[in-house]
This record gives C-alpha cells, sequence and structure tokens, in this order.
C-alpha cells in the first residue's frame, strides 16, 4: 500500500512559524 | 620517436644533445687590442730554429687585422685560425676578464681556451648559476697557486670537498708559444662523477649560466730559457683562437631539446607534465608526488592528481604522501559537481552518490531532497540517499507516513499513530 505523500496545506504553523520551510 | 617515450608511451629519462653551449655566442671582454691600431710582437718557433719576433698591427677598423672578441666563439678552421687578441700592456699581473653569458642553466662537462699567444702563466675560471648576480671558483691554473691565489697545487679532492675549486700547476707552461691548450674538466678527479645521478652536489658543481675567465699574469722574461728570447719580447697580450664550453642545455632528464621561447630565451621543451626554463617544476594539476629530477632507472615524471574529473586545481602534501607510501599526495582543491574529499569521490553533504553513474560523471552526486517536515535533518546517507526520517515518516526522502500512521497538523510530529 502506497500511503499519500505529506499535505504542506495541512499542517498548522500556528507555534512554528520559526519551523516553516520556503516552500 | 619521442626520446623522451618508450615505444609503449612510458616516460624515460631524456637529455639535449652535447654541444659547445659557446659557440656563436658574445663573449664580453675587458680588452681587445686595435683602438687605436697597434703593432704587437709574437714569438714564432719553427722547428728547430731559434725563435723569431714577428711583429704585425691590430687595427679593429680594418677586418683582415682586427682580433674582436667574436673569434673567441665561431667556426674553429684549422686552417684559418681567428684569434681575439688583448691590448698590449707591460706590466704583472694584469688581468684580462673574458664573460660568457650562456643565457639559461647549462650542466657542462669541461671549460677549454686555445691560445694564439703563450698561455697565461695565472689563470682563474669562475661560473654564476645566477645570471652572474653572484660568482664562484671554479678551476685555477699557476705555477705559483699559493701566492696568486692562495690556495695549495693540486689539492686532493674528496667526497667531502666536492664543490672546490683546484689550482694547479698544469697547462701553465711557457711552451708551445702559441696554440697551447687549456683545458678543465668538471668531474675530472671527483670521487662521485662515476655516480653523477645520485650526486645533488656534482649536479649542482656542472650547473652554469655563465663562465668567467680571468687572465692574471702573463710568462714574464724570467721564466724565459735563453737570454736571446728575452730579447725578443717586451709587450705581452693574450689572444685566444677558441673558446669552448662543452655540456648540455640542463632539463633535468625531462628534455630532449631546447628551443627558443616567444621571447626568444633558451629553454627546455619540457616533458614528463613538467615545465619551467630548466623543467625544474610540475605543471599545474600534477602534484600527486614531489617534483624529481630524471635518472637513467626511472624517469620520475610528474603525475596528474585523481580528481575525478571534479576539480581543475590539486596541491600536495608531504604528509599525506608519507602515508600512502609515497605513492600519492595530491589534494583536490574545490571539487565541483556535489563532490568532496581530497580526490573528489565521495558526495558533499546534502548530496548522494548515484550509483547507476561512474564516480567521474557530473551526477554522480544527487541531492538528497530530504522532506522539509518529515526529514529530522537535511543530509541523507551518502550510499543510499535515504533521509532521516521522524517518527513515523518513511520514504527515501521521508515524505510519507508509514503504515499505521497519518498525516497530523503538527510539523513536529508530521505523523501520528492511528489510533
Amino acid at each position: 500500500e502506497v500511503m499519500p505523500t505529506l499535505d504542506m496545506a495541512l499542517f498548522d504553523w500556528t507555534d512554528y512559524e520559526d519551523l516553516k520551510p520556503d516552500v | 620517436p619521442d626520446p623522451c617515450y618508450e615505444e609503449g608511451g612510458a616516460a624515460r629519462r631524456c637529455v639535449p644533445e652535447f654541444i659547445n653551449a659557446a659557440f656563436g655566442k658574445e663573449v664580453q671582454v675587458s680588452s681587445t687590442c686595435g683602438r687605436p691600431p697597434a703593432r704587437f710582437c709574437g714569438i714564432q718557433e719553427r722547428d728547430e730554429r731559434p725563435a723569431t719576433r714577428l711583429c704585425q698591427v691590430c687595427d679593429a677598423s680594418e677586418p683582415r687585422k682586427a682580433h674582436p672578441a667574436s673569434y673567441l666563439t665561431d667556426l674553429n678552421s684549422a686552417h684559418n685560425l681567428t684569434c681575439w687578441q688583448s691590448e698590449n700592456f707591460n706590466h704583472s699581473p694584469h688581468n684580462v676578464t673574458l664573460t660568457l653569458s650562456l643565457g639559461k642553466k647549462f650542466e657542462i662537462t669541461y671549460v677549454s681556451l686555445q691560445f694564439c699567444s703563450p698561455r697565461p702563466e695565472s689563470l682563474a675560471v669562475y661560473k654564476s648559476m645566477d645570471y652572474g648576480k653572484t660568482w664562484t671558483p671554479y678551476q685555477f691554473y699557476s705555477s705559483q697557486c699559493r701566492k696568486m691565489f692562495n690556495r695549495p697545487n693540486k689539492a686532493v679532492i674528496t667526497k667531502q670537498n666536492e664543490q672546490e675549486a683546484l689550482c694547479t700547476d698544469g697547462h701553465t707552461d711557457l711552451y708551445p708559444l702559441s696554440g697551447g691548450l687549456i683545458a678543465f674538466s668538471t668531474l675530472d678527479g671527483r670521487p662521485s662523477g662515476k655516480d653523477f645521478d645520485n650526486s645533488p652536489v656534482l649536479q649542482d658543481w656542472v650547473t652554469v649560466t655563465d663562465i668567467r675567465i680571468v687572465f692574471s699574469r702573463p710568462h714574464f722574461p724570467r721564466d724565459l730559457a735563453a737570454k736571446e728570447e728575452e730579447s725578443l719580447t717586451g709587450t705581452y697580450y693574450y689572444a685566444v683562437g677558441e673558446f669552448q664550453v662543452g655540456g648540455r642545455c640542463k632539463c633535468n632528464g625531462h628534455a630532449s631539446r631546447c628551443v627558443r621561447d616567444k621571447d626568444g630565451k633558451l629553454v627546455c621543451d619540457c616533458k614528463h607534465n613538467t615545465e619551467g626554463p630548466d623543467c625544474d617544476r610540475c605543471k599545474p594539476f600534477h602534484y600527486d608526488r614531489p617534483w624529481q629530477r630524471a635518472s637513467t632507472r626511472e624517469a620520475n615524471e610528474c603525475l596528474a592528481c585523481n580528481c575525478n574529473l571534479h576539480a581543475r586545481r590539486c596541491r600536495f602534501n608531504m604528509e599525506l604522501f608519507k602515508l600512502s607510501g609515497r605513492r600519492s599526495g595530491g589534494v583536490c582543491l574545490n571539487c565541483r559537481h556535489n563532490t568532496a574529499g581530497r580526490h573528489c569521490h565521495y558526495c558533499k553533504e546534502g548530496f548522494y552518490r548515484d550509483l547507476s553513474k561512474p564516480i567521474t560523471h557530473r551526477r554522480a552526486c544527487r541531492a538528497c531532497d530530504c522532506h522539509p517536515v518529515g526529514a529530522a535533518g537535511k543530509t541523507c546517507n551518502q550510499t543510499t540517499g535515504q533521509c532521516p526520517c521522524k517518527d513515523g515518516v518513511t520514504g527515501i526522502t521521508c515524505n510519507r507516513c508509514a503504515k499505521g500512521y497519518q498525516q497530523s497538523r503538527s510539523p513536529v510530529a508530521p505523523c501520528i499513530k492511528i489510533p
């Protein structure tokens, strides 16, 4: 079973703004 | 065929031909007769008849009566020996100097002078290895070595003093009055001459860029055997028909000829990945082992650094050379195409080796491309390309949740176990 790739849009960056990648 | 390489392509020692390095070269002289014209008298010996005095005129403005310095190094003809001649002088000692610049380093075997006058009673030979900046004694000739040059007559040369100039009373006889020879052999009597390849001392000893001859003292009447001969002389001069310097253009065994460069300077036509006027250093990017002179047993060619086509420059590291058993000391500089290492032989951090391509391929290293959220770092395994994944994440680049995990909203723990 091939799992879907991580969807960047689903992440909540509210508490991790400094970790947010440029992409 | 190139004498610097075997038929199979292997390098071998090669040397330029043996020549008279003085031939055709200009000699700077401190004195030449003929300006103004002057009368000079030589003594002629014929068979067993008494010596006779023969007087002539030296006139620099008349070619048939001129004795310029160019006659020292022109073509030597037995039928028409042309002679350089100094001005007359009537006191002793009297120094006259000849200076020959070879314009390049040569390794010389002999220096010879054939005289048209009687040979000087005292004479010194000096050499320079730095184009005339400094001079060192090469050989002395005198019937009074100690008095003239403060050296013993015919000192013994051992391995400890092979670079020492000797003084000898040989070749200083008054007779013959004309045509006498002074020949100095640079290696004769020097113990390491038989093992020249392994003697840096003698290799240095025979290396010259310039030769200077100083005629210090002529023979004076007291040296003449008979009183009648005494009356034949009165003024003195030095005259030389042939000044020869036998040797080879110095290329350290890495060239078979010397050529003129674009500035007209004599330089070696270097092979074996060497360069420099005397092939005295390795060409850029050929620093895998230290430069060495070629010997009859080993060409000692300079070897290219092994950078797998990823670098254009390298440097030599003696420590690494010794550690490798004196086989390889090159260190590549500025490895490109995302490679690293002294031979650009592995991938730099953040890249991994694409094993489907040879290491020499410009795309041999591929970016790790670790997922910015799923991977715990940006550096992957340099062989497999596997990025370090966070808990519950999988895939080469850590871009998927593992089986039994699902994506969360937290970028710190992107995959969480399904309840």
